[in-house]
């Protein structure tokens, strides 16, 4: 049996949005820590990792492990009829292969249920260590989102240089060439609006504008974005879930051939 | 030329 209240049911839908243009089916996996979702994109060089603790849902039952496999373009569909303000519950019954949302409007006079069918999916999970990181950066995440769109409509490609002047984001194309340059500024009146570089060394690598576009549908999540970034491993840009957990998405570079 | 790493490099498939 497995019962998961979300008070905040706007945090499930923003999730979603967040994830279903990256990933098609996956696997929820709910355990005592919490709700959670690890999987690729089909070309295997993006992994989306989500984490709801358990702590923040307002009831939490799940008495042993389960994982369910949703197809996310349903699931969204399913959680677009949830108003911003709805409670959502998820429930699923132990061997059942639907699982249901129920959404309960704030002053409860409105309750509505939704079964939606499970999936086997044959998903391939990987382990990713611990690391320490060269270069993390943490800014405004409707900053990074701007900056992602800018240069889409210039290149391909964008390269992430991190040096002690600040974090640079630059690209080419056919029609020319495109710099972003964002310094450290603490001096801000409240803190999401800060761009914070720690660097232990200098570190620049290439990366898709397609997926970090992608990435930044999770902008309405978090008001910032932390990007770690280390020559020898994919870069991870997380936002954070309030007092909830976080959605982090993983892209390999691109390397000279 | 730029060619794009697969993440199956840099994690164990467990």
């Amino acid at each position: 049996m497995l019962e998961l209240r979300l008070v905040q049911g706007s945090l499930l839908k923003k999730v979603l949005e967040a994830i279903k243009d990256l990933v098609n089916d996956a696997n929820f996996d709910c355990s005592a820590t919490g709700f959670s979702l690890q999987a690729m994109d089909s070309s295997h060089v993006a992994l989306v990792a989500l984490l709801l603790r358990s702590e923040g849902f307002e009831h939490y039952r799940c008495d042993r492990n389960l994982s369910m496999g949703m197809n996310l373009n349903n699931m969204s569909k399913m959680l677009k009829c949830a108003g911003n303000d709805d409670i959502i519950t998820i429930k699923a019954d132990d061997g059942s292969d639907t699982v249901t949302f129920m959404f309960e409007s704030p002053n409860q006079d409105k309750i509505a249920d939704f079964e939606m069918k499970l999936m086997d999916i044959d998903s391939e999970h990987l382990g990713i260590p611990e690391a320490e990181y060269q270069a993390i950066v943490r800014m405004p995440s409707s900053e990074f989102a701007r900056i992602c769109k800018d240069l889409s409509s210039i290149g391909d490609t964008v390269v992430i240089s991190v040096t002690k002047e600040g974090v640079k984001f630059s690209t080419r194309g056919d029609i020319g060439t495109a710099n972003v340059v964002c310094r450290q500024n603490t001096t801000v009146d409240k803190p999401e609006e800060a761009t914070v570089i720690e660097m232990q060394e200098p570190v620049s690598l290439t990366f898709a504008l397609r997926y970090m576009n992608s990435f930044t549908k999770a902008t309405p999540l978090s008001g910032t974005v932390t990007i770690s970034l280390s020559s020898d491993l994919p870069i991870v840009v997380e936002y954070k879930i309030a007092e909830m957990g976080y959605i982090r998405f993983y892209l390999a570079p691109k390397i000279e051939d | 030329i730029l060619i794009q790493v697969y993440l199956s490099i840099y994690f164990l498939i467990l």
